[in-house]
């Protein structure tokens, strides 16, 4: 799932329909765009109530061709409806075509139309502060695909709003039916257990012991790392977003969350290779990680190789060895990559040295390597570097960071901290 | 210099205002097709092909002209580019 950036700040929604199309079955509608809404709902923190306003936080219209938001419709056919990502005024609105033939389920093999429920449902995913997902069969892919009357929001999209909005409790153990004779794999007709793990983490508790509950189904219990007891291995802010590598999992923060005394426990951190495609399977961790200032690209250093991702598409032609970037043949890793906010450049660290690197040129500046000592304080052999977004730099190292001083080049005198406390709010 | 494209966008489908329009080239560029060089363009498609999860051939061939004929969301695939439609 990708997510733009935006969300509401409430999780109770209203929504009304502002302009239905020629010939409306009004009621047929609102019985599917109820539904729609109910699939994210279902998942979430979320509740969407219709409101007879034109004020609504989701204003959903049907236009034809062009109706003054700068995206015309192109009668029947391809593109089908857009929604506004959250926010004041157009902000999470929804336009369908009205020239599309709008019904209720899939036409029959005489008969045309399109399917509301389908069409709404992901819509409605904009409207949230989703973007469009490459998973074929995702919610979000951006191409139509008839849903079934019953549908169920699949698993990348609900983690997608859970990411959000955080995921309605569920129940884990249910009671037997009665009659029914214990066993360890009873399923419930839970389709959603899986967002149990959003919620809890990689903390799934044993089941209680008690004969007449038995677990649910749910997916293998994964082997993420806690975010209150650990060091990290890279770390970026990647549209006004905070990523987090560790192992083979990486935890993405919303800015303000962090900035928030009375925010929530850190999320569960997400596999990373079920968001950046294209890098190793048996990638076990990130060594560096870094947004070029030109162009916004994506740099991941794993070993003596480099990707370069836009947004989390894989560009071609990678990856690429480090002696691309003018560093030495025998340099095996990096250790952490900074674009430096002093000066606007970026550094290479590894073990005691560092190289500026010239964007513009794509290699490492003449002069370089220099020792590490330039920066004091800091240490030898650090995991990660960032320049966050109150201007200051840090660096980190195992379960440590330090701040650092840019006027005075060296490290606050106060020494290091706990990457857990300050990062992830863990107390 | 401006760089007329060997890749064939004489189609029935304008390959170029979908790639634009769904975030896989610079709106900004729509007026100026051809100062688009045929890299430019391959790899947009290319990236389009893989978004939609098709063999990548960086070609207009059968299969992503039909894909481009699909009915569709109007919002851009991609992040940095959904970020424009806000504005």
């Amino acid at each position: 799932y990708a997510i733009q950036g935006q969300k509401w700040s409430k999780n109770l929604l209203t929504w009304s329909i502002n302009d239905w199309p020629e010939g409306a079955n009004t009621s047929m509608i609102r019985e599917q765009l109820a539904k729609a809404f109910h699939i994210w709902s279902e998942v979430s923190k979320l509740e969407f109530q219709e409101v007879q306003a034109t004020d609504a936080d989701i204003g959903i219209s049907f236009f034809r061709g062009y109706h003054g938001d700068g995206y015309p419709f192109d009668g029947k056919g391809l593109v089908l409806a857009h929604a506004f990502f959250p926010g004041d005024g157009l902000g999470g609105d929804t336009h369908f075509d009205g020239e599309e033939l709008w019904i209720r389920g899939q036409p029959s093999s005489d008969s045309e139309g399109v399917d509301l429920f389908s069409v709404a449902a992901h819509e409605f995913g904009h409207s949230l502060g989703l973007a469009h997902s490459s998973v074929i069969d995702s919610l979000m892919f951006p191409y139509y695909q008839p849903i079934g009357d019953d549908l169920r929001l699949p698993y990348d999209d609900a983690v997608g709003v859970q990411q959000l909005y955080g995921a309605r409790k569920l129940p884990k153990w249910e009671p037997l039916p009665p009659g029914t004779i214990p066993t360890t794999q009873h399923t419930t007709t839970n389709l959603y257990e899986t967002t149990t793990y959003v919620e809890d983490g990689s903390h799934l508790t044993p089941p209680p012991d008690d004969e007449n509950l038995v677990p649910s189904t749910r997916p293998p219990r994964p082997l993420a790392p806690d975010a209150c007891n650990s060091s990290i291995d890279a770390l970026s802010i990647i549209r006004r977003e905070l990523f987090i590598f560790k192992g083979k999992y990486f935890w993405r923060l919303n800015s303000k969350e962090m900035n928030n005394s009375d925010s929530s426990p850190p999320p569960p951190p997400l596999a990373i290779d079920r968001f950046w495609y294209n890098l190793p399977a048996d990638l076990d961790r990130v060594d560096a990680v870094y947004v070029r200032p030109l162009d916004d690209k994506i740099v991941f250093f794993l070993g003596n190789r480099f990707w370069l991702f836009n947004a989390n598409i894989p560009e071609p032609g990678y990856p690429r060895p480090l002696t691309d970037l003018g560093l030495p043949a025998n340099l095996q890793h990096v250790d952490a990559a900074l674009v430096w906010g002093h000066n606007g450049k970026t550094y290479l660290f590894t073990g005691q040295q560092y190289w500026r690197f010239d964007e513009v040129e794509g290699r490492v500046e003449l002069d370089y390597p220099r020792s590490i000592i330039m920066w004091r304080g800091v240490p030898a052999g650090i995991d990660a570097a960032l320049q966050w977004e109150d201007g200051k730099t840090y660096f980190f190292k195992d379960e440590y960071f330090w701040t650092f001083d840019d006027k005075r080049m060296k490290t606050d005198a106060q020494g290091p901290k706990l990457i857990s406390s300050f990062w992830f709010g863990c107390s | 210099h401006p760089v007329t494209p060997n890749i064939s966008l004489r189609t029935d489908v304008d390959a170029v205002v979908f790639l634009s329009k769904f975030g896989y080239l610079p709106q900004t560029d729509l007026a100026s097709r051809e100062l688009r060089n045929e890299t430019q363009l391959r790899d947009a498609i290319r990236q389009m092909q893989r978004f939609a999860g098709i063999k990548e051939t960086g070609e207009l061939d059968e299969g992503t002209i039909a894909l481009m004929k699909r009915r569709r969301c109007g919002m851009p695939d991609l992040i940095g580019s959904s970020e424009r439609i806000k504005r």
